[in-house]
Protein backbone atom coordinates (compact mmCIF):
# COMPACT_ATOMS: atom_id res chain seq x y z
CA UNK A 1 0.00 0.00 0.00
CA UNK A 2 1.50 3.44 -1.22
CA UNK A 3 0.92 6.81 0.70
CA UNK A 4 0.29 9.90 -0.56
CA UNK A 5 3.26 12.57 0.62
CA UNK A 6 3.19 16.02 0.97
CA UNK A 7 5.16 18.96 -0.81
CA UNK A 8 6.11 19.69 2.33
CA UNK A 9 8.55 16.81 2.85
CA UNK A 10 10.49 17.92 -0.45
CA UNK A 11 10.37 21.84 -0.63
CA UNK A 12 11.69 23.97 1.59
CA UNK A 13 8.71 26.09 3.99
CA UNK A 14 8.54 30.13 3.84
CA UNK B 1 -0.70 51.80 -11.31
CA UNK B 2 -1.44 48.08 -13.01
CA UNK B 3 -2.38 47.37 -16.35
CA UNK B 4 -2.21 44.89 -18.13
CA UNK B 5 -3.89 43.72 -21.49
CA UNK B 6 -4.33 40.90 -23.21
CA UNK B 7 -5.71 40.91 -27.53
CA UNK B 8 -6.94 37.05 -26.92
CA UNK B 9 -8.86 36.84 -23.28
CA UNK B 10 -9.12 33.09 -24.61
CA UNK B 11 -5.67 32.52 -22.78
CA UNK B 12 -6.30 33.93 -19.54
CA UNK B 13 -10.04 31.74 -19.55
CA UNK B 14 -7.68 28.67 -20.59
CA UNK B 15 -5.42 29.54 -17.38
CA UNK B 16 -8.26 29.47 -15.06
CA UNK B 17 -9.77 26.64 -16.29
CA UNK B 18 -6.47 24.59 -15.78
CA UNK B 19 -6.40 25.71 -12.30
CA UNK B 20 -9.80 26.78 -10.47
CA UNK B 21 -10.28 22.44 -9.72
CA UNK B 22 -6.69 22.91 -7.76
CA UNK B 23 -6.98 26.59 -6.33
CA UNK B 24 -9.92 28.28 -4.04
CA UNK B 25 -7.90 31.56 -4.13
CA UNK B 26 -4.14 32.51 -4.94
CA UNK B 27 -1.95 34.98 -4.33
CA UNK B 28 -1.00 36.75 -7.93
CA UNK B 29 2.45 39.01 -7.55
CA UNK B 30 2.55 41.86 -10.22
CA UNK B 31 5.78 43.53 -11.52
CA UNK B 32 7.48 44.97 -14.31
CA UNK B 33 8.65 41.02 -15.48
CA UNK B 34 5.20 39.92 -15.30
CA UNK B 35 2.63 37.76 -13.08
CA UNK B 36 3.57 35.09 -11.06
CA UNK B 37 1.26 32.61 -9.13
CA UNK B 38 2.60 30.10 -7.26
CA UNK B 39 -0.07 28.47 -4.91
CA UNK B 40 -0.75 24.92 -3.03
CA UNK B 41 -3.99 22.79 -3.21
CA UNK B 42 -5.66 22.58 0.30
CA UNK B 43 -3.74 19.12 1.57
CA UNK B 44 -0.31 20.74 0.77
CA UNK B 45 0.15 17.75 -1.76
CA UNK B 46 0.43 19.26 -5.17
CA UNK B 47 1.81 23.44 -6.16
CA UNK B 48 0.79 25.17 -9.26
CA UNK B 49 3.69 27.66 -10.75
CA UNK B 50 2.19 30.19 -13.03
CA UNK B 51 4.39 32.42 -14.85
CA UNK B 52 2.92 35.36 -17.15
CA UNK B 53 6.00 37.63 -18.54
CA UNK B 54 5.20 40.89 -19.47
CA UNK B 55 6.70 40.84 -22.56
CA UNK B 56 3.79 38.88 -23.53
CA UNK B 57 1.16 41.29 -22.84
CA UNK B 58 -0.46 43.19 -25.48
CA UNK B 59 0.08 46.39 -23.09
CA UNK B 60 1.79 45.87 -19.73
CA UNK B 61 2.57 48.82 -17.07
CA UNK B 62 3.60 47.89 -13.25
CA UNK B 63 4.97 50.96 -11.44
CA UNK B 64 5.08 48.93 -8.56
CA UNK B 65 4.80 45.40 -7.13
CA UNK B 66 1.82 44.25 -6.14
CA UNK B 67 0.45 41.07 -4.13
CA UNK B 68 -2.96 40.69 -4.85
CA UNK B 69 -5.31 37.99 -3.63
CA UNK B 70 -7.95 36.92 -5.67
CA UNK B 71 -10.58 34.28 -5.19
CA UNK B 72 -10.14 32.04 -8.25
CA UNK B 73 -13.74 30.63 -8.38
CA UNK B 74 -14.74 34.62 -8.25
CA UNK B 75 -12.09 35.35 -11.14
CA UNK B 76 -13.63 32.19 -13.41
CA UNK B 77 -16.87 33.21 -12.98
CA UNK B 78 -15.69 36.95 -14.59
CA UNK B 79 -13.78 35.28 -17.14
CA UNK B 80 -16.83 33.66 -18.37
CA UNK B 81 -18.76 36.61 -18.97
CA UNK B 82 -15.61 37.92 -21.91
CA UNK B 83 -16.89 36.81 -25.23
CA UNK B 84 -14.30 34.30 -27.26
CA UNK B 85 -12.52 37.78 -29.23
CA UNK B 86 -13.23 40.09 -26.85
CA UNK B 87 -9.66 41.91 -25.33
CA UNK B 88 -9.11 41.59 -21.61
CA UNK B 89 -7.24 44.16 -19.59
CA UNK B 90 -6.86 43.71 -15.59
CA UNK B 91 -6.55 46.81 -14.17
CA UNK B 92 -5.44 48.22 -10.36
CA UNK B 93 -4.43 51.15 -8.20
CA UNK B 94 -1.60 51.11 -6.03
CA UNK B 95 -2.82 49.78 -3.00
CA UNK B 96 -5.48 48.12 -4.61
CA UNK B 97 -8.87 46.58 -2.81
CA UNK B 98 -10.03 45.61 -6.23
CA UNK B 99 -9.15 44.43 -9.71
CA UNK B 100 -10.69 45.51 -12.49
CA UNK B 101 -11.68 43.39 -15.65
CA UNK B 102 -12.49 44.86 -18.71
CA UNK B 103 -13.76 43.26 -22.02
CA UNK B 104 -13.79 44.56 -24.80
CA UNK B 105 -15.70 43.52 -28.60
CA UNK B 106 -13.15 42.93 -31.66
CA UNK B 107 -14.94 46.05 -33.24
CA UNK B 108 -15.09 48.00 -30.00
CA UNK B 109 -19.04 48.26 -29.85
CA UNK B 110 -19.22 46.57 -25.93
CA UNK B 111 -17.38 47.22 -23.20
CA UNK B 112 -17.95 45.59 -20.15
CA UNK B 113 -16.08 45.92 -16.80
CA UNK B 114 -15.92 43.85 -13.30
CA UNK B 115 -14.61 45.16 -10.56
CA UNK B 116 -13.29 41.78 -7.99
CA UNK B 117 -12.64 42.61 -4.52
CA UNK B 118 -9.10 41.15 -3.45
CA UNK B 119 -8.79 39.25 -0.41
CA UNK B 120 -6.12 38.99 2.34
CA UNK B 121 -3.88 36.01 2.02
CA UNK B 122 -1.03 34.99 4.13
CA UNK B 123 2.03 34.17 2.00
CA UNK B 124 3.34 30.73 1.98
CA UNK B 125 6.12 30.61 -0.98
CA UNK B 126 7.89 27.30 -1.19
CA UNK B 127 11.45 27.07 -1.71
CA UNK B 128 11.64 24.89 -4.93
CA UNK B 129 15.02 23.37 -4.85
CA UNK B 130 16.70 23.32 -8.51
CA UNK B 131 16.85 19.70 -9.56
CA UNK B 132 18.11 17.62 -12.70
CA UNK B 133 16.05 15.08 -13.24
CA UNK B 134 16.64 11.72 -14.52
CA UNK B 135 13.30 11.22 -17.01
CA UNK B 136 12.03 14.10 -18.78
CA UNK B 137 9.05 13.45 -21.18
CA UNK B 138 8.09 15.60 -23.96
CA UNK B 139 4.50 14.35 -25.33
CA UNK B 140 1.31 15.61 -26.92
CA UNK B 141 -1.34 17.24 -24.15
CA UNK B 142 -3.93 15.09 -25.50
CA UNK B 143 -2.38 11.72 -25.00
CA UNK B 144 -1.37 12.58 -21.74
CA UNK B 145 -4.92 13.61 -20.86
CA UNK B 146 -6.49 10.57 -22.34
CA UNK B 147 -3.98 8.03 -20.64
CA UNK B 148 -4.78 9.57 -17.27
CA UNK B 149 -8.47 9.82 -17.93
CA UNK B 150 -8.36 6.01 -19.01
CA UNK B 151 -6.10 4.73 -16.54
CA UNK B 152 -8.02 6.30 -13.73
CA UNK B 153 -11.40 3.89 -14.17
CA UNK B 154 -8.57 1.03 -12.80
CA UNK B 155 -7.75 2.61 -9.33
CA UNK B 156 -7.02 5.16 -7.71
CA UNK B 157 -3.24 6.06 -9.26
CA UNK B 158 -0.81 5.61 -12.24
CA UNK B 159 2.35 4.36 -11.83
CA UNK B 160 5.48 5.59 -14.68
CA UNK B 161 8.27 3.71 -15.65
CA UNK B 162 10.46 4.67 -17.40
CA UNK B 163 13.14 2.39 -18.93
CA UNK B 164 15.32 2.79 -22.12
CA UNK B 165 12.22 0.96 -24.35
CA UNK B 166 10.11 3.72 -23.13
CA UNK B 167 7.68 5.37 -20.45
CA UNK B 168 5.11 2.64 -19.19
CA UNK B 169 2.14 3.61 -17.69
CA UNK B 170 0.06 1.44 -15.11
CA UNK B 171 -2.96 1.22 -12.89
CA UNK B 172 -4.70 -1.67 -10.95
CA UNK B 173 -7.75 -1.93 -8.67
CA UNK B 174 -10.38 -4.19 -7.87
CA UNK B 175 -11.51 -4.58 -11.19
CA UNK B 176 -8.16 -5.29 -12.89
CA UNK B 177 -5.41 -3.88 -14.34
CA UNK B 178 -4.16 -1.84 -17.28
CA UNK B 179 -0.74 -0.44 -19.12
CA UNK B 180 -0.03 2.08 -21.62
CA UNK B 181 3.16 1.85 -23.17
CA UNK B 182 4.69 4.60 -25.13
CA UNK B 183 7.78 4.80 -27.60
CA UNK B 184 9.68 7.58 -28.66
CA UNK B 185 8.87 9.09 -31.52
CA UNK B 186 10.77 11.95 -33.76
CA UNK B 187 9.58 10.87 -37.06
CA UNK B 188 5.51 12.39 -36.61
CA UNK B 189 4.66 14.43 -38.90
CA UNK B 190 3.70 17.18 -36.46
CA UNK B 191 6.32 18.34 -34.23
CA UNK B 192 3.36 18.10 -31.85
CA UNK B 193 2.66 15.04 -32.16
CA UNK B 194 5.88 13.80 -31.38
CA UNK B 195 6.90 11.36 -28.30
CA UNK B 196 10.52 12.78 -26.93
CA UNK B 197 12.00 10.60 -24.14
CA UNK B 198 14.94 12.15 -22.67
CA UNK B 199 16.26 8.93 -19.64
CA UNK B 200 19.50 9.08 -17.98
CA UNK B 201 18.27 6.61 -14.98
CA UNK B 202 15.38 4.19 -15.15
CA UNK B 203 12.80 5.08 -12.29
CA UNK B 204 9.15 4.07 -11.35
CA UNK B 205 6.81 6.73 -9.41
CA UNK B 206 3.57 6.40 -8.36
CA UNK B 207 1.22 9.81 -8.46
CA UNK B 208 -2.68 9.91 -7.60
CA UNK B 209 -4.85 10.34 -10.35
CA UNK B 210 -6.92 12.86 -8.94
CA UNK B 211 -4.31 15.34 -9.39
CA UNK B 212 -3.73 14.18 -12.57
CA UNK B 213 -6.69 14.78 -13.71
CA UNK B 214 -6.85 18.39 -12.43
CA UNK B 215 -3.53 18.97 -14.11
CA UNK B 216 -4.35 17.59 -18.00
CA UNK B 217 -6.97 20.86 -17.74
CA UNK B 218 -4.46 22.71 -18.82
CA UNK B 219 -3.92 20.20 -22.41
CA UNK B 220 -5.99 23.27 -24.22
CA UNK B 221 -3.04 25.33 -23.19
CA UNK B 222 -0.42 23.58 -25.24
CA UNK B 223 -0.42 20.98 -28.14
CA UNK B 224 2.62 19.29 -25.27
CA UNK B 225 3.09 18.36 -21.75
CA UNK B 226 6.72 17.66 -20.70
CA UNK B 227 6.66 15.70 -17.81
CA UNK B 228 10.23 15.73 -15.64
CA UNK B 229 10.98 12.88 -12.72
CA UNK B 230 13.83 12.00 -10.57
CA UNK B 231 13.52 8.91 -7.64
CA UNK B 232 11.45 10.34 -4.96
CA UNK B 233 10.75 13.95 -5.90
CA UNK B 234 7.96 15.76 -7.25
CA UNK B 235 6.75 15.45 -10.74
CA UNK B 236 6.87 18.17 -12.56
CA UNK B 237 4.32 18.54 -15.13
CA UNK B 238 4.69 21.94 -17.45
CA UNK B 239 2.46 23.23 -20.23
CA UNK B 240 3.36 26.34 -22.72
CA UNK B 241 1.19 29.01 -22.49
CA UNK B 242 2.15 30.19 -26.12
CA UNK B 243 4.89 33.31 -26.38
CA UNK B 244 3.83 34.46 -22.76
CA UNK B 245 4.64 32.06 -20.36
CA UNK B 246 4.04 28.54 -18.33
CA UNK B 247 2.29 26.99 -16.08
CA UNK B 248 4.02 24.23 -14.06
CA UNK B 249 2.34 22.21 -11.38
CA UNK B 250 4.47 19.50 -8.79
CA UNK B 251 2.91 16.42 -7.48
CA UNK B 252 4.07 14.76 -4.27
CA UNK B 253 4.37 11.20 -5.03
CA UNK B 254 2.76 8.14 -2.93
CA UNK B 255 5.86 6.09 -1.50
CA UNK B 256 5.95 2.55 0.25
CA UNK B 257 4.26 2.81 3.72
Amino acid sequence: KKKQTTLMKFFKAP
Amino acid sequence: MFEARLVQSAILKKVLDAVKDLLTEATFECSDSGIQVQAMDSAHVSLVSLNLRSDGFDKYRCDRNLSMGMSISCMSKILRCAGAEDTVTLRAWDNPESITFIFESPNKDKLAEYEMKLINMDQEHLGIPETSYSCVIKMPSGEFSRICRDLSQFGESITFACSKEGIKFSASGDYGSANIKLVQNTDADKEEEAVVIDMQEPLKLTFACRYLNCFVKAGPLCNQVQLSMSDDVPLVCEYKIGDIGHIKYYLAPKIDD
